[in-house]
């Protein structure tokens, strides 16, 4: 289930309709300090679905609208979409029935201001959060304590106490 | 369970038991249970040495060992359960050039089965990806994503290495 | 004692304030004390905003940002009271090029008071130090100093453009 | 006081003697990942007169003599030496009497295994701890929580509480 695109509007930095293309075995993304780079990390775990704010960086979850700059105002809504490549039939094994024959599996994650409801979709069509999760459950793309590394999170895990590790390997099992 | 936690305890120690003198070029290092009687409660040691180099917990290592340690513990756990992509925020900080270009050997020995997204400031980083996406705040405040550059020579040099013909 | 606290948390927000804005090339920055009745018991928090951006906790920010806050209050505590010498450990690691040139330029204007001990692995901070020491280990757990490189030009034309004819 | 040269023996991995001249502004040191880089700045913290061992990143005091290595076997001490400039009549004002007229100021501690007494000197004469304290707070030499920055201090300035942070205020006071 590689990705294959990521869509992102109106999602903290990202004020305007931003769209990166996936297509390669490694991708890297650069640029300077504070220009946005680990915005993209927290877009990816929001439409996958996270619940925590201060996994986002953020106090609530309307933290990750864009809150307004210099030049522009505050978004009116967040919006990030997230599709697969689901053309391994392997992969589409794991994924409940209804979206086993689907060549592309697109995840949207919609939240209004002021609303403080999130809205998910899977190929346009609304779905509940369960339904978002169960889908990565199966895949495995929900293994999130070590499949994102997010910035500082190695030194995390070097000065861990032992019973705080085993989230690591639980995850793993 | 606990014994789905002491499979996935065992898988994985004996992948960073091999991972580690592979990433440091030598040494040896290993996980240990806090507590082997109790799966459900014990806590996970890393002991480790590098090569020429005594053997202790990670506290003691220098700020890149224990980095570059940690980084091994990481790609073990993936090469026990490997997701379908891996995110890497600015790992490789702490990285000498060495360091660097053996993190990124690793990573490209993993893309058989994982997609890996590697945000990075160095440049040694950069040289060894696949495509390069710049994000820019010309505007101050809003991001934006600008040039890819496509890594034509080290994607197919790695393919080519992957998959002798 | 309470007055002395209150003398130098007033210097040195003085100075951070103002070295802040040089540093990111905008923005502000100040100190506020949680608790301004209570000299001997407040704590310290920092409140920064980063050119075109909003102000907040320096929480908030990215980790270069943060580092790079971090650093331009280091900074002005150390104009505020100089020491004869400052050690740097790899407080670059997570800054990109301009604000390495930055943090550079900074040190480099604190140097007619004194002495500053870079350790790094950025090649461009190497650059711009008057003399690099190499460390190495080529005899496994020994540590052996080799190398030295004065960077002739680098001073020189710090020392005219510090001291113009 | 500038500082003009630092010998190590035998302290952490500097098991050989290691002489490092300081006469320049701005010193870089360079190396691979664990080659003893930090361990230069822990000698200079240790000659200073640093008493926690966990400061020094070890458990004992002890732990700073040369442990030993594959082809090594450990030292029987560990000596670290720091030499000043004392040309500057204004620097030299604020030491103690007895040192003002030496053009140069040595401070020498060493600590011999088992032992567990560490021994100072000032160029060469046996002194106690605090006549060497008493030389570095008057010359502002001591003022280690900000001119000594060490791996990752910076990260600990950003996450600590208000209440923490007020250390850095207190010792430039
Ligand atoms: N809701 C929001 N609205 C607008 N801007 C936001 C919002 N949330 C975060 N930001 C901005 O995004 C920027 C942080 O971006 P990010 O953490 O992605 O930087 P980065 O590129 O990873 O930088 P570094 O290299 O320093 O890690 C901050 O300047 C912050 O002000
Ligand atoms: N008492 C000791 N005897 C022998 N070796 C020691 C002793 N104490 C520490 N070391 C070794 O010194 C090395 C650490 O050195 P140091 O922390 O200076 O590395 P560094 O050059 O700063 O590396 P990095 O770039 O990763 O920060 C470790 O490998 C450690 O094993
Ligand atoms: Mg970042
Ligand atoms: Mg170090």
């Amino acid at each position: 289930m590689h990705i294959k695109k990521l869509e992102i509007c109106g999602f903290k930095s990202f004020v305007d309709r931003t769209v990166i293309q996936f297509d390669h075995d490694v991708i890297g993304i650069v640029g300077p300090n504070g220009c946005g780079k680990s915005n993209v990390v927290d877009a990816i775990r929001w439409v996958m679905g996270e619940q925590s704010a201060k996994a986002l960086r953020g106090k609530a979850m309307g933290d990750v609208i864009f809150a307004g700059s210099e030049s522009r105002q505050q978004a009116g809504f967040a919006e990030v979409t997230i599709t697969f490549d689901n053309s391994d039939p392997a992969g589409a094994q794991s994924l409940p029935l209804e979206y086993r024959d689907y060549p592309e599996l697109a995840v949207t994650r919609r939240l209004f201001h002021g609303d403080g409801s999130n809205e998910y979709c899977i190929n346009k069509i609304p779905v509940r959060l369960r339904d978002v999760t169960d889908v990565f459950l199966g895949t495995g793309v929900g293994r999130k304590a070590y499949s994102i590394v997010e910035q500082g999170k190695i030194g995390l895990i070097v000065s861990a106490r032992p019973e705080d590790r085993r989230i690591l390997i639980e995850e793993a099992a | 369970s606990e014994r789905l936690f002491e499979h996935a305890f065992t898988g994985i120690n004996r992948r960073f038991t091999e991972l580690f003198p592979k990433m440091f070029r030598g040494g040896k290092a290993e996980l240990r249970l806090t507590n082997p009687n109790d799966m459900l409660e014990t806590g996970i040691e890393i002991l480790a040495q590098p090569p020429g180099k005594r053997l202790g917990h990670i506290e003691l290592m220098s700020g890149g060992e224990k980095a570059f340690t940690a980084v091994s513990l990481l790609f073990a756990i993936f090469r026990y359960k490997p997701s379908p992509f891996c995110i890497l925020d600015e790992v490789d900080a702490p990285l000498d050039d060495a360091n660097i270009d053996r993190y990124v050997e690793a990573i490209r020995a993993m893309t058989d089965r994982s997609q890996f997204i590697i945000i990075t400031h160095s440049k040694r980083t950069m040289q060894a990806v696949d495509v390069l996406y710049g994000v820019t705040m010309q505007e101050p405040g809003v991001s934006k994503l600008v040039g890819v550059r496509v890594n034509e020579a080290a994607a197919r040099s790695e393919h080519k290495r992957a998959n002798p013909a």
